[in-house]
């Protein structure tokens, strides 16, 4: 309710005078001004132009994420109830590569070390971490036989250390990942929940990693050929971060919290209608309320 | 439609002439000008923010219009506090306002925008269709 009382003064005092503009006062309640569409929804009321030119996304990314809009919602923009998972965000961060992408060996199916930096700066203080991959795009489809085995090794390396803490050697941790390649498939992921997730809950903003992959020198020899294919088209591109995330402020979506909470208890003979023990659809954000208490058995008399 | 009862000689007690099916009509269909939810389809091009929300292409937020009758709690779900408003503003002061048409539920809506350093976010929000109205 702070919130709106806020709204109210604003567009009270955006009619008295210019000021600054209205949008840019109102704070989103759980303070992250980042992650919101209400900057924008201000900046329509308040009728200023529309921002700074955005950068634009790598292609293949942005292909990526119309795919995944396509799985999680309708044409209409609504979330499909029939999702299970928990997360109601998912962003890509494409890298800044330090230095020039080689290509790798392909000889000794050794890729070259890919030297990556990501900027996690969009990612709000509300947004917990579920899950994370490194997104590797194929140029064309590369159809594998069966699933390649490849360990990936990941070395995370203190960003530029600020004066005061003192820069802590590179630190390593070794993944060995799956890489499961289905037919004309145009991604491959590599899972990097692990090593990201103390991070992101540290509100660490920015990632500086080098991802190795080394695969079995003596493939068999139609696997040595898809791999050919595959290293082909795989090397060209610096991998995507992917980050599934769930939103907690109160103005996100919490699918599961409503569908977890709206099932009526089963109501056993000979109880009356009770008021729900609930507080219907209180976000989980809004005071963290505990789970609901489990109704004790009634004694039947 | 009950007569009131008086000094005057007792009339043998009949109703007012009660036109049930007309009642009945207007209980099942409301008039036109009737608090209800109402469709405005737009496109995210109109606010010129098509450069940063990719999807969804059309957007349909909804809103509730329309005069909240009298007799508010069968259809609208109204607590009694909306018609004792209404008796207020009829009777009493014309001052206090009819309850008013709004929005009683709503449905999220999924988007996926471009971020100012390139970055691509996909989220759901709350509280972002409408889907039903009541007066209050």
């Amino acid at each position: 309710c702070r919130a709106s009382s806020e709204e109210s003064q604003l567009t009270a005092s955006a009619k008295l005078e210019p000021g600054p503009e209205p949008w840019s006062l109102l704070q989103p309640v759980d303070g992250d001004p980042r992650s919101d569409l209400l900057p924008p929804l201000f900046k329509v009321l308040s009728g200023s132009r529309s921002g700074p030119p955005r950068l634009q996304p790598d292609s293949r990314a942005l292909h990526y994420m119309k795919k995944l809009y396509k799985t999680y919602a309708t044409k209409e923009g609504i979330p499909k109830s029939s999702r299970s998972h928990l997360c109601n965000t998912v962003r890509l961060f494409t890298p800044y590569p330090l230095k020039k992408y080689a290509s790798g060996d392909q000889e000794t199916g050794i890729f070259p070390p890919a030297d990556l930096l990501f900027n996690l700066d969009r990612v709000a203080a509300v947004e917990r971490l579920l899950k994370s991959v490194l997104l590797y795009t194929l140029n064309n489809s590369v159809s594998f036989p069966s699933a390649g085995k490849c360990v990936c090794s990941l070395v995370l390396t203190e960003p530029r250390a600020s004066g005061k803490t003192p820069p802590r050697g590179p630190y390593s941790v070794t993944s060995s990942s799956q890489l499961e390649l289905r037919k004309n498939s145009r991604w491959i992921e590599v899972d990097v929940t692990s090593l990201l997730q103390p991070l992101v809950a540290a509100s660490q903003r920015s990632i500086h990693m080098s991802v190795n992959f080394t695969c079995p020198t003596d493939p068999p020899k139609h696997v040595a050929e898809a791999r050919e294919g595959l290293f082909g088209s795989l090397l060209r591109v610096p991998p995507s971060l992917l980050l599934y995330l769930n939103d907690t402020s109160a103005q996100a979506h919490h699918g599961w919290y409503s569908f977890r909470y709206s099932k009526r208890s089963p109501r056993r003979p000979g109880q009356r209608q009770g008021v729900a023990a609930c507080p219907a659809r209180q976000g989980p954000a809004q005071g963290r309320r505990a789970p609901c208490p489990r109704p004790r058995p009634r004694l039947r008399r | 439609g009950r007569e009131t009862l008086g000094p005057k000689p007792r009339k043998p007690l009949v109703p007012a002439p009660f036109h049930h099916s007309e009642h009945f009509k207007r209980f099942l269909f409301p008039h036109d000008d009737e608090c209800e939810l109402r469709d405005f389809r737009l496109s995210f091009r109109q606010l010129r923010w098509d450069h940063w929300i990719v999807a969804p292409q059309r957007y349909n937020p909804r809103y509730c219009k329309g005069d909240c009758p009298r007799a508010v709690r069968h259809r609208y779900g109204s607590p009694i506090h909306t018609m004792v408003q209404n008796i207020i503003h009829e009777k009493l002061d014309a001052a206090v306002p009819r309850p008013s048409c709004v929005p009683a539920a709503y449905n999220p809506l999924s988007v996926l925008t471009i971020e100012p350093d390139a970055s691509i976010a996909y989220k759901e929000y709350e509280n972002m269709i409408a889907t039903r109205c009541t007066c209050r």
